[in-house]
């Protein structure tokens, strides 16, 4: 539009329109972006295409894509329709930060058993996660990782897990065998509902690697499940032979650049105009939005109604 | 007003209000239209999950030469239809255009197999303008 002209990004981070390298030369001049720039968003390369002289090619030239796990998709779906209106419209009363998510699975895996470390089956499993798609202009605000597990177990059981997570250096230079730069250690807690999915949080652990613009990130993850909860005094006990699909990693994104809905934009333009009563809470919200919280106010200010 | 009585009109309305209401609410003039899609019908389906159904929307229609109000238009929307009608008529009239939009969510499979899920600014125009 006129008044992005301006703005176009022409820098090294992706900007508003990006081509692939081999149709940039057949886009008009005034589309078309200098080398080097990588793909960045989904939507506008084809946008590009289509209003592109050449608007005619045949789509099925384009590369075949790499087909997401059916439970990745399945994960998704939900998202979407937890995040969005059936037209498509981000939800208004959803407090988050984040305006993008991206799940990402693992590219490689390779699983071994450790018979004599520890009490209860252990599973090992390598993850190594290409995260090329993140743009300079994704700025992470929470990683998680997503566990899904088929288990023969019977659902409403509790279940523990130990788990250990590394994270591996490739020192290329030297060929040496990756070494762990650091790695925690934690339990986790779980009852086993109808929709089998755990999320482990691990901002904290991937941030600085994120941080660096590190693109693939190497991990190892050995876990005992056993049944029971510490907690409760209930023992420990039969270890369970819990075959946990290997997690993807979920990224949760501010996206600044201009083409990003920017919830805060929009917030901010309607408190200039208020058309319905400001809220009562504080802007400082999670990046998840903070339902407990939300919960208690809706139900004080019904009460007080 | 009397003479306008004595002349017969054009066409006799039948009902008054229908006769007035073109006066007030001017035919063929710049207002928002619906347009909808499936992005099926891009071949895009393969790639963008969600939603299934895109309504951008659009703008269509004759600007007033008084712009006014209705449209929130800036004076220089005026000043324009002032240089088209009276300077230099290759100065194009002001332009029946988006004025505000909604964003849209879209879940979209990348080239590698992972999975994004993206609120876009502007995709959907909910108002028009003349300028």
């Amino acid at each position: 539009s006129p008044h992005s002209r301006g703005h176009v990004v022409f820098d090294k981070s992706p900007g508003l329109f990006v081509a692939p390298e081999d149709t940039a030369i057949e886009l008009n001049p005034l589309l078309r972006l200098p080398k080097g720039l990588r793909r960045g968003y989904a939507l506008l390369p084809p946008l590009l295409k289509v209003l592109s002289d050449r608007g005619h090619q045949n789509w099925e030239s384009e590369a075949p894509r790499l087909q997401p796990h059916s439970r990745a998709l399945r994960y998704m779906k939900r998202l979407y329709k937890m995040s969005a209106t059936k037209e498509g419209i981000p939800k208004a009363n959803k407090s988050h930060l984040y305006n993008t998510v991206r799940l990402f699975t693992p590219c490689s895996e390779c699983k071994h058993r450790h018979k004599d470390l520890l009490k209860g089956d252990v599973h090992s499993v390598d993850l190594l996660f290409n995260l090329d798609r993140v743009t300079a202009l994704e700025h992470l605000l929470k990683s998680v990782l997503l566990y899904s597990f088929d288990t023969s177990v019977p659902i409403s059981s509790s279940i523990t897990c130990m788990c250990h997570l590394f994270i591996k250096e490739h020192d290329f230079s030297s060929q040496v065998c990756p070494s762990i730069s650091h790695s925690v250690a934690f339990s986790l807690h779980f009852e086993v509902r109808k929709r089998k999915w755990v999320e482990i949080d691990v901002t904290s652990f991937l941030q600085p690697l994120i941080a660096t613009n590190r693109r693939n990130i190497h991990m190892a993850v050995n876990f005992t499940c056993l049944m029971g909860d510490p907690q409760q005094n209930t023992k420990l006990e039969n270890p369970i032979n819990v075959a946990l699909v290997p997690p993807s990693l979920l990224l949760y994104l501010n996206d600044t650049s201009e083409q990003a809905y920017h919830r805060w934009n929009s917030l901010r333009h309607r408190r200039k105009n208020p058309v319905r009563p400001r809220q009562r809470n504080s802007l400082r919200i999670d990046p998840m939005g903070d339902k407990g919280k939300e919960n208690s106010q809706g139900k004080r200010a019904s009460r007080r109604r | 007003r009397d003479e306008n009585l004595k002349e017969a009109p054009a066409t006799p309305p039948h009902n008054l209000s229908e006769y007035f209401k073109q006066f007030l609410f001017p035919q063929n003039e710049c207002e928002l239209h619906n347009f909808r899609l499936s992005f099926s019908q891009l071949k895009w389906d393969r790639w963008i999950i969600a939603p299934h159904r895109y309504s951008p929307q659009y703008c269509k229609g004759d600007c007033p030469r008084v712009v006014g109000h209705r449209y929130g238009s800036p004076v220089h929307t005026m000043v324009q239809n002032i240089i088209y009608e009276k300077l230099d008529s290759s100065v194009p009239k002001p332009s029946c255009v988006p004025a505000e939009y909604r964003p849209l969510s879209v879940l979209t499979i990348e080239p590698d197999g992972s999975i994004v899920y993206k609120e876009y600014e502007d995709m959907i125009a909910t108002k028009c303008t003349c300028r």
